[in-house]
């Protein structure tokens, strides 16, 4: 199946996100 | 949505009780605003007191050398000097939840079944456990990723250990069967 991949980068901008 | 959910784990070290008694889990998520909502809203390592550690592993998997996952597995292990507690132990264990969490080892990513963060008086530890210890591609493909994520010296190195090797070993550390 399709792989769900994301960078650090991607998820630290995800923690300020409102 | 995360590739897989992944369960959050908590120990404390309570002689009175049995060594699964002091294990629970804390809670699970499948997506990234989980993860971080888990995040900001728990202690850091840095703040545990010491004997307590988190693990967080692939959901239906159980932190623990036993667990079908884990027990042909084995773990690459950051042992982390006193001093570094309050430098680097936070972010290393940010560090190793976001590669988990965000499936960063690729095609080996898969047997990756979890971490471990020990916080420990005589040095902290944090482990990445793999599933398979014999599997070698995997495992030095892991170590190397890992080692490059974490953002450590050239210099340094990092040691693989089998679960089975460790469990047998109840002071000494395990041999090194791999290193990066």
């Amino acid at each position: 199946g399709t792989r769900i991949i994301y960078d650090r980068k991607f998820l630290m901008e995800c923690r300020n996100s409102p | 949505p995360l590739m897989t959910s992944w369960a959050l784990w908590f120990f404390k070290n309570e002689r009175s009780r049995a060594w699964r008694e002091n294990l629970q889990m804390v809670t699970r998520f499948d997506t990234v605003e989980d993860f971080w909502a888990l995040y900001n809203n728990i202690k850091l390592p840095s703040k545990l007191s010491p004997g307590c550690d988190y693990a967080l592993f692939r959901d239906g998997i159980e932190p623990m050398w036993e667990d079908s996952s884990n027990k042909r597995g084995g773990r690459w292990l950051v042992s982390l000097a006193k001093q570094l507690r309050h430098l680097d132990l936070d972010r290393l264990w940010l560090d190793t939840m976001l590669c988990l969490i965000g499936e960063g080892f690729g095609d080996y990513g898969p047997d990756v079944c979890g971490a471990v963060v020990n916080i420990r008086t005589k040095g902290d530890k944090i482990a990445l456990w793999t599933r398979e210890a014999d599997s070698q591609a995997s495992v030095m493909h892991i170590g190397r990723v890992y080692k490059e994520r974490l953002g450590l010296s050239m210099k340094a190195t990092i040691g693989y250990q089998a679960h089975a090797d460790t469990a047998t070993k109840s002071n000494s550390l395990a041999r090194n069967k791999f290193v990066v």
